[in-house]
């Protein structure tokens, strides 16, 4: 119906705006519908990075693009928040800033949701309250270990 | 309401019993890759009522059975389980009143899929009946897998509406 | 025509059956025609990685995938194997196991053709002999400077 | 033959007259998310004669023109030339001869290109010319963009097929 799709629209588009700066460090994103009518208009993510003009999300760079997708993703998440996150290797294009504001933005969301990431960055790997390390020692055969950080970083190296 | 453990059997490579104890808010999995962590993502996805082999990188439903590796035979069933701690009583209906509240899917080779709530058989929708509410299901925002972030960057603007539609 | 599609299929299916086991470290992988006919058929990736059974490229691991493709890559590159070499950022969801020995395969094939590699990873920055640094110091203006490693981990940090 | 250097002005964010001076067979670039690493591949890729736009990541071919930002104002062309070393001789016809050979592209705002050879204007046509039979050329394996390895890895049968043709 036009009311709901403009009323999760305008709650998406709130939390993305609050999300992106955090997450970059400065700048501003925000939705935007394609067309007039409610029922037909796609919606496209128009972002501009801390100095940069602003412009649709396809003519950002890799990491930019990632970046504003995660926010994204957060902000449609906190429509329904579950009380559990599951990240499967978001921050792999990301510089180490980036990793860095991603890993205080987890930690901020972490009071009210409990997030488990899959990573092989290290910086990510530190912010982490517990590391659960996954093996296949035994071919095809996976088995799950408590790791520390140390630990991680050898096992990394397979 | 907090998720305490996922306990896989069977399910892709994890053919032996395993249990995750989540016991903080901030979990890193690590390992090399091809080991085995996205494959816990499919199984959280799976438990929750997922029906689409290829939201779970297969092309059956059995495909998550653990199929064999030059070391093992095939086995014949599958199984994942999750352990909520539910003493805020999020898990509302009729498992309110319990602290913990554990919620199992099994599957054999033959495809069928049995559903459990704390030990007792149940139907799927009993499972997705539970969940409501409570921002959890197969498809919710709870579950980022790998790629979900470029599928995001490169959705197109109504395919970016049908996401904003889906989730709400 | 069918005879040069087959010589082509025939070269690259050669050169990834060589390259696959050096970047997995073991293991093998070979082109598969989906059809009889030469004219019409398409081309399918079948790899195994060290341990694990032979399957299409489609149901390997995130990094397992990426790794293979690398191998594709460098064997359609050999075809008509040019002075240089672009990369950008092909290492992202690789573990530093395969890093290690992606670098170890670009150092090889450096002996003839120069490398040219975009990346976030400490490990392929640390094999390379000379760092270019881009930096944005000034809004929207990139600007280089040559740095050594130390400098470039410093640089990544935004 | 080996590529010695990359000049650029005016192209993207380079809008400075640019040096990469590439003395090793090992170079990596490095540097944040957004700061113009992948833009030096597109300007590589331009001035080997790159015609389409959306292969350089813009929606016309004066996109590749520095189109100003908070400190500057846009600019009116853009030029990348490459300049490599022809010792020997694998860049061959007429240029044989020369030790050094440096291949450069301009456009302007009315997405007119001109390209000049050591210096002398020539066709489009005299470049892709002097790269056969050296690899090299706007969609030569020689170049991998960030996003052709997820290309590579989705590829149905069909597309992969496209792919080897178009190598050969
Ligand atoms: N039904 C199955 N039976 C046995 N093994 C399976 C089954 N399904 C998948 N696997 C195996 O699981 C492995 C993939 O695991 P997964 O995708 O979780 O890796 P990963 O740790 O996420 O790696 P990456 O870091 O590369 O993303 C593959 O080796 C695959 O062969
Ligand atoms: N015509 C143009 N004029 C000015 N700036 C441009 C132009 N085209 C692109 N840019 C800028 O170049 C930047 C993108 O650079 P690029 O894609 O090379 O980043 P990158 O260093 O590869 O980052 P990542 O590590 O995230 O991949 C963007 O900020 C974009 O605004
Ligand atoms: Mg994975
Ligand atoms: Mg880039």
């Amino acid at each position: 119906t036009r009311e709901r799709f403009k009323e999760t629209f305008d709650k998406v588009n709130a939390k993305i705006q609050e999300k992106f700066p955090k997450l970059f460090g400065g700048g501003h994103a925000h939705l935007e519908m394609t067309d007039d009518d409610l029922l037909t208009t796609g919606v496209a993510i128009m972002a501009r990075p801390p100095g940069k003009r602003i412009s649709n999300i396809h003519l950002m760079s890799g990491g930019e693009k990632a970046l504003t997708a995660v926010a994204m993703v957060f902000a449609i998440f906190e429509l329904n928040p579950a009380p559990f996150c599951m990240l499967d290797e978001v921050d792999a294009p990301l510089d180490e800033a980036n990793v860095g504001r991603f890993c205080e933005l987890v930690k901020e969301m972490s009071a009210q949701v409990q997030f488990i990431f899959i990573t092989h960055n290290k910086v990510t790997m530190e912010m982490s309250q517990q590391l659960i390390g996954v093996t296949m020692r035994e071919s095809g055969v996976s088995r799950i270990v408590d790791v520390d950080v140390a630990e991680a970083a050898l096992m990394a190296m397979g | 309401m907090r998720l305490n453990k996922i306990k896989l059997a069977g399910f892709k490579s994890f053919v032996d019993p395993t249990t995750l104890n989540l016991t903080s808010n901030l979990v890193g999995i690590v390992g090399p890759n091809g080991c085995g962590k996205s494959n816990t993502i499919d199984a959280v996805r799976w438990v929750m009522g997922e029906s689409s082999a290829k939201h779970l990188r297969g092309q059956s439903m059995d495909d998550v059975i653990f199929n064999g590796s030059s070391s093992r035979k095939p086995v014949a069933q599958a199984s994942i389980e999750l352990i909520f701690d539910n003493s805020d009583g999020a898990i509302g209906g009729e498992y309110a009143k319990f602290n913990e509240v554990s919620v199992r899917r099994s599957v054999s080779r033959d495809g069928q899929s049995t559903y459990y709530l704390n030990g007792t058989r149940c139907r799927r929708r009993d499972i997705t009946d539970i969940f409501l509410g409570t921002g959890l299901g197969p498809r919710s925002y709870a579950i980022i897998e790998q790629g979900m972030i470029s599928r995001l960057i490169e959705a197109k603007p109504q395919e970016l509406r049908v996401y904003l539609e889906e989730a709400a």
